[in-house]
């Protein structure tokens, strides 16, 4: 038996809305531990990895794992029937074909039940290995959303070089260039902690992507290391994160 | 010319 309730419904739209673009379908583990989730794209370019520590609910029960097999889509649409200040209640039996969502509104005086088909999905999961990045960059969420949107007018890739001084992303394409940099503020808005300084090449449409993740939090953390997959990632206040995880281009 | 990464390059299937 798995059930879990949040006091906003809000929080659980907005995880939807960082997970639909870049899959379709994908399952949640739960255990007593909490509900993660890990995919990759379709193109097999970036991985999502979900982490929700069990005492981010304010109701948790999970008896023994249970994979949820789920398609975003539809998730989406039955989140959309509630509103972002209604309460809701997952709830899932042993070996279920089908969860249940309970939405409460604040009041009290409403409550809306759904069921949801639960889909068998063959997933595989990476073992993703403890990675030392060179560059590590804190910076603000909107701001790195921001960067990212201007850059996509210009050309598909982006470069990112990280310096100890500065972090610089650039684009480059038939339209002209785009060099936007930032450097450590004193109000620690941006940080940089450098070991050795890294330049790669990401495609800027999954860098957008990502960027769905930008209501969830203030901040956004940026791993870089020479020849490794980027890490982008944005913390669910302290009881988790969404992590994204995107190869590099390469040089052919 | 660059070339687009694959994931599945750098992190094993478990």
């Amino acid at each position: 038996m798995f059930e879990a309730r949040l006091s906003s419904t809000l929080t659980l739209k907005k995880i939807v809305d960082a997970l639909r673009d870049i899959l379709n379908q994908s399952t949640l583990d739960c255990s007593d531990t909490g509900i993660q989730l890990q995919a990759m794209d379709n193109s097999h370019v970036s991985l999502v990895c979900l982490c929700l520590r069990s005492d981010y609910f304010e109701k948790y029960k999970c008896s023994r794992n249970v994979s949820l097999g789920l398609d975003l889509k539809s998730l989406t649409k039955v989140l959309k029937c509630a509103n972002g200040d209604d309460a809701v209640t997952i709830k899932a039996a042993d070996k279920a074909d089908k969860i249940e969502l309970s939405f409460e509104s604040a009041g009290k005086e409403r409550t809306a039940d759904y069921e949801l088909r639960l889909l068998n999905l063959d997933q595989e999961h990476l073992a993703i290995p403890e990675t030392e990045y060179s560059c590590v960059i804190h910076m603000p969420a909107s701001e790195f959303a921001r960067i990212c949107r201007d850059l996509a007018v210009f050309s598909e890739s982006v470069v990112i070089a990280c310096s100890k001084n500065c972090i610089k992303f650039s684009a480059n394409g038939e339209m002209g260039s785009a060099n936007i940099k930032l450097s450590q503020t004193s109000k620690a808005e941006v940080t940089l902690q450098v070991d050795e300084p890294v330049t790669l090449s990401f495609a800027g449409r999954y860098l957008n992507t990502f960027t769905r993740a930008t209501p969830l939090s203030e901040k956004v953390k940026i791993g870089m290391a020479a020849d490794v997959p980027l890490l982008v990632e944005y913390p669910i206040e302290d009881y988790g994160y969404i992590r994204y995880y995107l190869a590099p281009k390469v040089d052919d | 010319k660059v070339k687009q990464g694959s994931i599945t390059s750098f992190f094993a299937k478990k």
